[in-house]
C-alpha cells in the first residue's frame, strides 16, 4: 500500500 | 492590549471547530492589522494557517501579542454560542487570560488560561502550483463523504476538462466528475494533468466548517501537497496536506 509523506520534505 | 468584537459567535464557532480537529493548541499572533496563526498538526502531515483581518471585526483594537490557547477548551466554549450572540475576545494581561464573551441579552464571560506557546515559525511555503480549481464547497465536501464509504484515501485528478474525486476500495469504487462547465465549478485552470492521493480523514477535517455558499480554492500538482483555501466568517483559512505516494 501507499506511504503517507510528511510536509517536512516540502519545507526545505 | 487586545480587544475584538465579532458580529456572530456562531459563525466564528465554525472556524474554531475546523481548526481544533487538526490542532491541539494554537498561538494567535495579534497586532494592529489583525490576527494570524499557523501550525502543523502533531504528525506533520497537515498545516493549518488562519488570518483574521481587522475588517472581520466590528470593533478591533490591538497591539502586538502572542496568545497561546488550548483549542479543546476554546472549542468547548464556542459550542455554547447561541445564534444571536456577539463574540468579544479580549486579553486580560493582568490575569494572563483570554476572555471569551458572548453578548446578547446579557454577557457570559469565559476566561481561558493562556498557554506559554511561542508563535510557530511555520508558514505556508510559497509553492507554485500548476493547477487551481475553484469549486463550491458543499459539492467537494459531499464528494469526500462519498469517497469515505469505500476508502481511507482519495485520489484528486485534474485535467483541462474536469476535476475528479476518486476512491478505490478493495471491492468497490467511487468517482465524482466535475466538468469544467458544471455548476459546481467556478473555475478550472489546469496547466498539467494531475493525479495525487490524499488521506481522507484529514481532508474531511479541513472542510468541516464549509457549508453551502462557501467556495474552496484547491491548488493541485503532482507529488505536491494539496493546498485548500476558503473563508469562514471573514477568516481566511489555508490548509496544506502532504500527499500519499503509491
Amino acid at each position: 500500500k501507499g506511504k503517507q509523506l510528511t510536509l517536512d520534505a516540502f519545507f526545505k | 492590549m487586545f480587544r475584538g468584537v465579532m458580529e456572530s459567535a456562531k459563525e466564528f464557532k465554525k472556524v474554531v471547530d475546523t481548526v481544533s480537529t487538526l490542532l491541539d493548541e494554537i498561538c494567535f499572533e495579534v497586532d494592529e492589522e489583525g490576527i494570524k496563526a499557523s501550525a502543523m498538526d502533531p504528525s506533520h502531515v497537515a498545516l493549518v494557517s488562519l488570518e483574521i483581518p481587522r475588517l472581520a471585526f466590528e470593533e478591533y483594537e490591538a497591539d502586538s501579542h502572542e496568545i497561546g490557547i488550548d483549542l479543546e477548551a476554546f472549542k468547548k466554549v464556542m459550542n455554547r454560542a447561541k445564534s444571536k450572540d456577539k463574540l468579544i475576545l479580549e486579553l486580560d494581561e493582568e490575569k494572563n487570560k483570554l476572555n471569551i464573551i458572548f453578548e446578547n441579552t446579557g454577557k457570559r464571560k469565559f476566561s481561558l488560561a493562556l498557554l506559554d506557546l511561542s508563535a510557530s515559525s511555520v508558514k505556508v511555503p510559497d509553492i507554485e502550483y500548476p493547477n487551481v480549481i475553484m469549486i463550491k464547497g458543499d459539492a467537494f465536501k459531499e464528494a469526500l463523504k462519498d469517497a469515505d464509504l469505500f476508502s481511507d484515501y482519495v485520489i484528486l485528478k485534474a485535467d483541462e476538462d474536469k476535476f475528479v474525486v476518486h476512491a478505490k476500495g478493495d471491492l468497490n469504487d467511487f468517482n465524482a466528475e466535475f466538468e469544467k462547465d458544471s455548476s459546481a465549478i467556478i473555475s478550472l485552470e489546469v496547466k498539467e494533468e494531475t493525479k495525487s492521493a490524499f488521506n481522507l480523514d484529514y481532508l474531511m477535517d479541513m472542510v468541516k466548517g464549509v457549508s453551502s455558499g462557501d467556495i474552496i480554492k484547491i491548488y493541485l500538482g503532482n507529488d505536491m501537497p494539496v493546498k485548500l483555501e476558503y473563508s469562514l466568517a471573514g477568516v481566511n483559512l489555508t490548509f496544506l496536506l502532504a500527499p500519499r505516494i503509491e
